[in-house]
């Protein structure tokens, strides 16, 4: 069961898959596991669904392990759909969230990927497709949105970590997100969670022009990091993509802020140390205990400031 | 499954934008086969270079050259890796 579930471990895909299972079982009311489609290697793409009833409510979108190799990221995954699974109920404010809107969490947005790295590759980033005419496989997902696609700080050369792909949205893992906040057409918030060098970013990525909403997203990125620092003093970064790194053209939450979806975030989580990707596995609930706050803060700010 | 015996994670303190311009020069070079962990950004952020062992030599001669400091951040990357997956292999025991 879930009470027996070790959230301060890295775990296999199939291990995660069927801890989903267990967390719908233990919480038939509140969670449901959605299959939004297929990956390229036809693994299932599971999102889970957190919603009190209604029909297309409002809704907040968050999604982990984009890119595989950065396993705080998924696992933090985990913890955060056991958290808002488990207080809810008994956390007012996130139960008077759940009240009006649904949390929609993708935790494997990557499965092909992250199934490689167990098996072939720890430090495989991108999707696991073939792209014809090379012998270099797989695209950076994080760079195959159709936000700037195919502009500066992306690849053409399919040997490259930050290759954008043959065109936008050509990985299906991609393209099943797309169809589904389209389908939807209701997401209020869209939510990134990378690893790591600690910032919380909002758009743009692919242009370093400000977005009409950038001194709200500011404000209350640099509020939701206050937070975050409360609990193990942990220091965060908040800025656009392309102002506080660098510019990166076909990113997710360009796409999303893009299509409407204002309040669109890019965490990315520890190391504070000097592990980098291989963070171990005892700092991840310190890791997303601390991230919780901050989402935490992003989600009430959502929820009282309809649009 | 791929290893990684010797590669080294090295990190710069980058402390002005020409050695921001030098290894963005270093991201383009293909032959040593670089995994940029952080990229080279700003002097606000450190630069985590993954760097094949096959490759050590050539990095620590070009960053030597161009007085770059850096410190070693993981010393032999497979070793980690191998606590790592003992330690997921372990935890999988005790769940079942």
């Amino acid at each position: 069961s879930t009470r027996s579930f070790n959230f301060g471990a890295y775990h296999p895909l199939e291990t995660i898959y069927s801890w989903m299972d267990t967390l719908v079982a233990q919480h038939p009311d509140l969670v449901t596991k959605q299959e939004i489609g297929r990956s390229y290697e036809n693994r299932p793409m599971y999102a889970l669904k957190f919603s009190t009833g209604g029909n297309k409510r409002p809704a907040i979108w968050i999604d982990t392990g984009i890119h595989s190799r950065e396993w705080v990221s998924q696992a933090t995954g985990v913890w955060t759909a056991n958290k808002i699974a488990s207080d809810y109920g008994t956390d007012a404010s996130l139960t008077s969230l759940l009240n009006t809107m649904d949390i929609y969490m993708l935790i494997l947005t990557n499965p092909d990927g992250y199934a490689y790295t167990h098996t072939n590759d720890r430090m495989w980033r991108k999707t696991r497709s073939r792209t014809s005419g090379s012998v270099c496989r797989g695209v950076d997902p994080n760079r195959n949105w159709d936000a700037g696609f195919g502009g500066p700080g992306a690849s053409k050369n399919p040997c490259s970590d930050s290759y954008h792909g043959p065109s936008a949205h050509s990985e299906i893992e991609v393209k099943n997100v797309v169809n589904l906040i389209k389908s939807h057409g209701n997401f209020k918030s869209f939510i990134s969670v990378h690893a790591y060098s600690q910032l919380l970013m909002y758009p743009y990525g692919y242009s370093c022009r400000s977005v009409p909403h950038q001194p709200e997203l500011d404000s209350v990125g640099k509020a939701a990091v206050q937070k975050l620092t409360s609990l193990y003093g942990t220091r965060y970064k908040v800025g656009s993509i392309c102002n506080i790194i660098y510019q990166a053209s076909g990113g997710s939450i360009d796409w999303s802020y893009n299509l409407g979806i204002k309040y669109s975030f890019a965490f990315e989580l520890r190391d504070t140390g000097r592990y980098g990707f291989i963070l171990p596995a005892n700092q991840i609930i310190p890791t997303a205990s601390e991230t919780w706050l901050a989402l935490k803060h992003i989600m009430e700010h959502v929820r009282d400031h309809p649009y | 499954e791929r290893v990684f015996t010797g590669d080294q994670v090295i990190r710069v303190n980058v402390q002005s934008e020409e050695e921001i311009q030098l290894l963005r020069a270093l991201e383009t070079q293909q032959e040593w086969e670089l995994d940029f962990w952080l990229h080279p950004v700003s002097t606000e952020l450190p630069v985590d270079i993954r760097v094949p062992r096959s490759s050590l030599g050539s990095v620590r001669e070009f960053l030597r050259a161009h007085d770059i400091a850096f410190t070693v951040m993981i010393d032999n990357l497979q070793e980690v890796l191998d606590e790592e997956k003992a330690e997921m292999e372990g935890n999988q025991m005790m769940e079942r």
